[in-house]
């Protein structure tokens, strides 16, 4: 089955996924896009985090306004060189509180399908929702090869949910290239605080089966942004794993 | 209209709400319940929270059995003095990854109408999923004058949503009787490191006109438990609030 037309042959599509909300995930997203940016290579991200969304906040985009073509296609919005489709840019995401199952799909089709993206893209990036539910399947039916990163705390309560998502998006048949454990540790004066706890990439990783791709402190944002950090350990990841 | 049996009329009934995943809805919940029980409270926690149910591995609760009596009504686990139900006492919390509407109702009806709660209870927290969804409106059905506790952290992207979740809430007529602004800041000799950024929590409650009830610092947990922390703060809070 292949892929839409919009996403050409060349472009790695990697969905972003984990157990439970709140470990960083979105915020692992737009720094890796950042990373892949500053080693000159061209990023998409699709925000599928449908009642999360937050992916705007992060590259701080209110009130943004879509354009489209005249067949209904839209652009995406483009910022610091990254491009960027969300629900959060089509509708009031309060409406899409309640939606289920075929409103879903509709909205993949959005992004997937009638989204023209820059054709000379290298990178897709899909913020999914945390767990395994509606879209992580459905992407699947869009882009059947593409690859997850799971990102999980260093803490068992996020570490034992992230097993679970993985499980199931090794069901879906999706492949999971590695984990990531975000949040590892705090660095004061040279002293590293293990806030969150400490295995939790590591316990996910051997238990999937899957790569330990490496760890992310808790960091201070770089000025000028709230949520973009220091890119070496993102360059770092990118470099041993995804180039 | 009135509460289930099963919940006697001097129970209070605390929703524990958030917008997002992984602000610490959960661990506060828990935390609050051991600052009550530690005041000589009675503390039963309904892990409504149906995917992402944590409580259990808060409470370092695994492969639990639940016993019932002869009319098919089911006894809380008690742990650490506190009554405990959850989703995941019933069922693979995987099953429930696709559950919605009806299949929800059904669970809150057990938890609410066939669990045999302590008849002496003094509160019973409800474990919210994060967001306005099913769930939040159908406790209403069950009690209707259950109170709202709104959990956010400092960083603009958890309160951000946190307010929508308020005004969600306000609009199905259910009282947030305050904001907690959770992981505020992490001390280390004495400084105050805002690791998630500041003032999250006071702005969500200006906006929907509600106290701040107050903040939580991140902290080590206590000797034994890898989620419960000094019981100082929750205490405050619980002085202030809600005794
Ligand atoms: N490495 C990090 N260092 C510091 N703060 C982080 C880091 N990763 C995430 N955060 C913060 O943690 C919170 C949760 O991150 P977010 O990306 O929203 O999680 P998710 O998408 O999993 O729900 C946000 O306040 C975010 O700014
Ligand atoms: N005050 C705190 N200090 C340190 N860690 C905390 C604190 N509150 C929450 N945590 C940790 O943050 C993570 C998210 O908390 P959790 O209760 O699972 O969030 P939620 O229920 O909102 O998804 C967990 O690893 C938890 O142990």
């Amino acid at each position: 089955q292949a892929r839409p037309d919009a996403i050409k042959k060349q472009v790695k599509v990697l969905g972003i996924a984990s157990g439970k909300g709140g470990v960083g995930k979105s915020t692992v997203t737009a720094n890796l896009a950042f990373a892949l940016t500053s080693l000159g290579k061209k990023v998409g991200i699709v925000d599928a985090d449908i009642y999360g969304a937050n992916l705007p906040k992060i590259f701080d985009l209110d009130d943004v306004e879509l354009d489209g073509d005249d067949s209904g296609k839209i652009y995406p919005i483009k910022k610091d060189g990254i491009e960027l489709v969300s629900t959060a840019f089509l509708m009031d995401p309060n409406k899409a509180l309640m939606w289920r199952g075929p409103m879903l799909g509709k909205l993949l089709k959005v992004f997937f399908e009638e989204t023209i993206w820059n054709p000379d893209l290298d990178y897709l990036l899909i913020d999914l929702p945390p767990g395994t539910g509606d879209v992580m399947m459905d992407v699947k039916n869009f882009v059947p090869d593409v690859k997850l990163l799971l990102i999980t705390t260093p803490h068992p309560s996020a570490s034992h949910i992230a097993i679970k998502a993985g499980f199931g998006a090794l069901e879906l048949k999706e492949e999971v290239i590695g984990v990531i454990e975000n949040m590892s540790y705090f660095e004061v004066d040279g002293v590293r605080h293990p806030i969150f706890g400490q295995g939790g990439g590591k316990t996910v990783a051997e238990k999937l089966g899957v790569p330990f791709i490496g760890q992310i402190p808790i960091a201070r944002p770089v000025s000028g942004h709230h949520s973009i950090y220091s890119q070496t350990e993102y360059i770092g990841i990118l470099y041993i794993n995804l180039a």
